[in-house]
């Protein structure tokens, strides 16, 4: 199995029990430094794991990286998977990740929404949200990205089922966004949070909810900068850096709001490619070019988190 | 498999903020079915929306009519997912 992840095509898009064989493969493959943790399961019942990256110790602090809590945004996935064989790959070899885990664990979901992300495969390649039975809706799924206690039920999110946006009946009723804030509470000691979007090319700080500046607005724009410097370095790829609410829209409820709000200072969103030539659609032979430029973007944020312990 | 023949994403160009305020009206208008793939917020930010087919020529008119430009940004969106296929079908292979 350790074979598998060598020889495995990270240049395609993979349906749900590829990705998940791929990551029993990656555990394989570095036994000393993958393990899988099952954090939950969806609201249909499959399992939700995360890669955990970690060298020893216990309870180091963390970092946290998601991708795919919006289905259809099939870029984040593909790119979450080369990056985590990227960070498997170049421990022991690029002395600053060694450095990184040497020091800080990192926690990697790749498929955040799992129940969405096969109906994209199976019935409809535009499903955004989770697949819970709204009560008293036809209309089926929450909107993971609004289900969060912070700003829960504000602007920018919706109270209609129907609606791609719909927040749900409460914060955190979304099982799938449940088990990921039962997992952070219970580890106390994430550094940073990380969440990978597509489209729009943006790199993205908190707040989403209000359009007021955070208490570490000017750090956390000023890492932004550096790590859109890192990834623009590669290609040339024009990103933006902002908070949610100044550079796109004021939504409520987001995931990078409630760990900001929770101390987890060093909290980022990223909008991958494009801009809007193929929106959501971005063809597979793009999935190793933006792989490897947000590669870059990520281990900027990565060794800053780790040089700047709190 | 849900299949989108002859839907289109059109990007708005919205001019001004009055446009924006038209385009939010479009964007509650839920018997269109459109599905906004970046949202109207400002002037100097485009909007994606997928159109159904069968609504393609109400969306039309309407922008044409309050003279808010766009362009197609995908001509045909099942056209696109067929291609997506083809090349996952591919590279399984």
């Amino acid at each position: 199995k350790g074979r598998d992840a060598k020889s495995f095509d990270y240049a395609t898009y993979h349906g749900l029990e590829t990705l998940y064989s791929w990551m029993d493969s990656m555990v394989a493959g570095h036994p000393n430094l993958i393990s899988k943790v099952h954090i939950g399961s969806s609201y249909e019942n499959r399992p939700m794991y995360v890669l955990k990256f970690s060298t020893g110790g216990s309870n180091r602090p963390a970092i946290w990286i998601d991708a795919g809590i919006h289905s259809r945004e099939w870029i984040s996935t593909a790119s979450a998977v080369w990056m985590a064989n990227k960070l498997a790959t170049d421990f022991g070899v690029d002395p600053s990740v060694t450095s990184l885990l040497g020091q800080m664990d990192v926690y990697l979901m790749i498929v955040t929404n799992p129940d969405g992300y096969a109906f994209t495969h199976t019935n409809n390649r535009m499903w955004r949200k989770t697949r819970s039975v709204n009560p008293g809706s036809t209309c089926r799924g929450v909107d993971p990205n609004r289900n969060w206690d912070a700003g829960f039920g504000g602007p920018g999110a919706s109270k209609n089922p129907c609606s791609d946006s719909y927040h749900g009946p409460s914060a955190h009723s979304a099982i799938e966004v449940n088990n990921i804030v039962n997992l952070i509470k219970n580890h106390g000691n994430f550094k940073s949070f990380i969440s990978i979007h597509a489209y729009s090319q943006l790199l993205m700080y908190p707040y989403g909810y209000i359009c007021t500046d955070i208490p570490d607005q000017a750090e956390l724009h000023s890492v932004g900068q550096g790590a859109v410097q890192a990834l623009s370095s590669l290609y040339g790829t024009s990103y933006k850096v902002g908070s949610i609410c100044k550079i796109i829209y004021q939504a409520s409820g987001g995931s990078i709001d409630w760990t900001y709000n929770i101390g987890i200072k060093y909290s980022f969103a990223f909008e991958l490619r494009d801009t809007g030539r193929y929106g959501f659609l971005l063809p597979a032979n793009q999935i190793i070019p933006t792989a490897t430029e947000t590669w870059l973007g990520l281990k900027y944020i990565m060794e800053y988190v780790r040089d700047h312990p709190y | 498999r849900k299949v989108f023949t002859g839907d289109q994403v059109l990007r708005i160009d919205a001019k001004s903020e009055e446009q924006i305020q038209l385009l939010k009206e479009l964007e509650n208008t839920e018997v269109l079915e459109l599905d906004f793939w970046t949202h109207p917020v400002s002037s100097d930010l485009p909007v994606d929306v997928h159109v159904p087919y069968v609504s393609l020529n109400v969306v039309r008119r309407f922008l044409q009519d309050n003279e808010i430009p766009f362009q197609v940004m995908i001509e045909d969106l099942q056209e696109l997912l067929d291609k997506e296929q083809e090349d996952l079908q591919h590279d399984a292979m």
